[in-house]
């Protein structure tokens, strides 16, 4: 053990096994946690060359081995609760990203979220054991966050009771769905869709894109890898071209919105629900916020308090990096906010798990706030640790550049998280919409409830400015 | 009166107010600034784009609200003496560092006055100190396992320079000793010299 870190972990004022039972909620999670960490640790089949050595294609061959192998062995240990599937592949998963995520982030939790009974039973399953690879392609090569502009379509046809789902221009392929470049056989496709002649705006599809066996790309499918980019070496990151390709009607994800054999539409209690996974997910990314400020301040941190350099009177030993104020106040205000966002993380899961349970027994009263706040707050606290991790490396000095700090990873693989599932910008506008909203409801004298009720209080509401 | 008459910078309760306070006047400046707008110009979509700017400091003043308020409620919930000391030090850094970083906000709405400002960066001060004993127990606490982790810099143990160098050395670029380029490029060339 490094002498400086021996002091200072001798000097600390708390016990920080206690905070981390905190972080955990409760011992038993924090037991329970380094008991699944411990068996990845010690299994030769986890094992591997450093990632930062490898050829791009050799990154991606690990992390499908290791994809697959973490299946077989979260199956082999019977691990079954989400939080537990989780800390699996956290670990697992280091500062890099694995194709086979999404089958597990997005493809998954859309069944889940807006599929009916019988298509769960269909499809879930062979997700679930990955005998079908899912993906999510809603994005677009000429269209991203604002979704009203996505070009794919899915026309009814009522003769043979299929959608024909087609690409119509190049700015329609979809483009940057994770694994959807060569590991996936499924993906959860969004497109406009038409039927008697009527457009009704944005649904999901599930479209087979591989052959089961062979995992060659089906007639009418044009896929592949969108090449090397900003980091996410192990991602395929992929395109999908479709030409007049059809699927059956059932391929259709009708739990809220529902086509009938005739090509009759039925629509949704809400066109909020289709946001459902966007909603789950923003409110999951939170929580990653604070899990990669607070590597990066583990990293920063315990190096400044290693590394001695300069001089704070002169013809004393070279100190601490972590006694120069200026390092200080690079990097605790960073501290106290990765604790910060771990404890709004914390709130956002158990809020998007209570509102939805209330969404499942048709009360959607709290959805425009929770569809608002996930929104700000994804944008927020990314963007937000976005510049930290980059502060935290830059504190490192030299060594911030090298692979070995793991620095330059985390920020790489983080950086993402302020463009994909909505780019922050228009995140903070979606979440003003709901602002002025409320605030005009506050100004007609109608209560608002939630993290808004301060617009209740507003001094020009209450103090009516009075004719003199 | 429901608004604070004045801040005490010393309470995260207080200071949750004033990110509470900031929040609402940043959402009636915004508001207020779009009806002016949508009074000017024929259609809606065109203001609302006019004033994007001001409706997007409002969501983050929002947000920053929402964050500290959570932050803040937390402590209430800590039994351990010692975590709930150096986790309400680190809640009084969040807030007062992030009332440094957006000082005109607290002071244009007259949230905060110039001298309590100048109070604020002395405590941020005050907070980096009494924080550094404890700055290597709060990132252990996060409990990462150097696999985890990925760095030789962040390493448990401390040892980064000896790892440093077997890290290096491991490189592909270092598995001969004379890379083959040599022998194909600069051995020529340089024998032509």
């Amino acid at each position: 053990m490094n002498p400086d870190l021996r002091r200072e972990r001798a000097a600390a004022s708390f016990n920080p096994e206690l905070l981390t039972h905190i972080l955990d909620h409760g011992p038993q999670n924090t037991r329970r946690r380094r008991e699944i960490e411990n068996l990845i640790l010690n299994d030769p089949d986890f094992q591997h060359e450093d990632l930062n050595f490898l050829t791009r294609s050799q990154r991606y061959e690990v992390a499908v081995r290791k994809s697959a192998t973490l299946v077989k062995k979260i199956r082999e240990f019977g691990i079954s609760d989400p939080d537990e599937i989780m800390w699996f592949k956290n670990l697992h998963r280091i500062n890099f990203v694995d194709p086979v995520s999404l089958n597990f982030s997005m493809f998954i939790p859309t069944l889940l979220n807006q599929a009916t009974r019988a298509q769960q039973e269909k499809w879930l399953h062979p997700a679930q054991e990955l005998e079908i690879i899912g993906t999510y392609a809603q994005t677009e090569l000429g269209h991203g966050t604002h979704l009203r502009g996505l070009e794919t379509t899915a026309t009814y046809d009522p003769e043979t009771q299929e959608f024909v789902l087609n690409s119509p221009t190049v700015t329609s392929i979809k483009w940057w769905p994770g694994g959807l470049g060569k590991t996936s056989s499924h993906a959860i496709v969004l497109a406009q869709l038409y039927t008697k002649g009527k457009c009704y705006g944005l649904h999901a599809f599930i479209v087979p894109i591989r052959e089961l066996g062979t995992h060659k790309p089906l007639p009418g499918i044009t896929v592949g890898d969108i090449g090397p980019k900003f980091g996410y070496d192990e991602m395929d990151n992929g395109y999908l071209k479709m030409d007049h390709y059809r699927i059956p009607r059932e391929n259709m994800l009708m739990k809220y919105a529902q086509v009938k054999p005739d090509g009759t539409y039925v629509k949704p209690v809400s066109n909020k629900l289709t946001y459902g996974t966007m909603v789950f997910v923003r409110s999951f990314l939170v929580g990653e916020s604070a899990r990669s400020l607070a590597k990066a301040c583990t990293i920063a941190i315990r190096y400044s308090a290693v590394r001695r350099q300069s001089e704070i009177k002169p013809s004393e030993p070279e100190p601490q990096i972590l006694d120069f104020q200026t390092q200080q106040y690079k990097l605790f205000p960073l501290l106290a906010t990765a604790y910060a966002f771990h404890f709004v993380g914390k709130y956002m899961k158990e809020t998007y798990h209570r509102i939805n349970e209330g969404i499942g027994q048709g009360d959607l009263s709290e959805l425009p706030e929770l569809h608002a706040l996930t929104a700000g707050l994804k944008a927020f606290t990314s963007w937000t640790t976005n510049s930290a991790i980059e502060a935290c490396r830059m504190a490192c000095g030299g060594h911030g550049y090298s692979h070995c700090s793991g620095l330059p990873n985390i920020y790489v693989t983080f950086t993402p998280t302020c463009t994909f599932e909505g780019e922050n910008t228009v995140m903070m506008l979606q979440t003003a919409r709901f602002l002025m909203k409320s605030y005009e409801q506050a100004q007609s004298g109608k209560l608002v409830c939630g993290m808004v009720s301060y617009l209740n209080d507003l001094p020009s509401q209450r103090i009516q400015p009075q004719q003199v | 009166a429901v608004w604070p008459a004045s801040v005490d910078i010393c309470s995260p309760d207080s200071l949750t107010e004033a990110y509470k306070l900031r929040a609402a006047r940043l959402v009636e400046i915004a508001a207020k600034n779009l009806q002016t707008e949508v009074s000017h110009r024929k259609s809606k979509e065109v203001a609302w784009n006019l004033t994007s700017i001001d409706l997007v400091r409002a969501s983050e003043a929002h947000c920053h609200y929402v964050v500290v308020k959570l932050f803040t409620e937390q402590l209430l919930k800590i039994q351990d003496k010692s975590i709930q000391t150096v986790l309400r030090n680190l809640c009084l850094l969040y807030s007062l560092y992030g009332i440094s970083q957006k000082a005109g906000d607290f002071l244009q709405e007259n949230i905060l006055t110039g001298s309590q400002i100048t109070q604020v960066h002395q405590r941020v001060k005050e907070l980096l100190t009494v924080i550094r004993p404890d700055a290597v127990a709060l990132v252990d606490a996060f409990d990462f396992q150097d696999v985890s982790l990925g760095s030789v810099l962040g390493r448990y143990d401390g040892n980064v320079y000896e790892n440093l160098f077997e890290w290096a050395k491991s490189s592909p670029l270092n598995k001969s000793e004379v890379h083959e380029s040599y022998y194909k490029y600069l051995k020529p060339l340089q024998s032509k010299l």
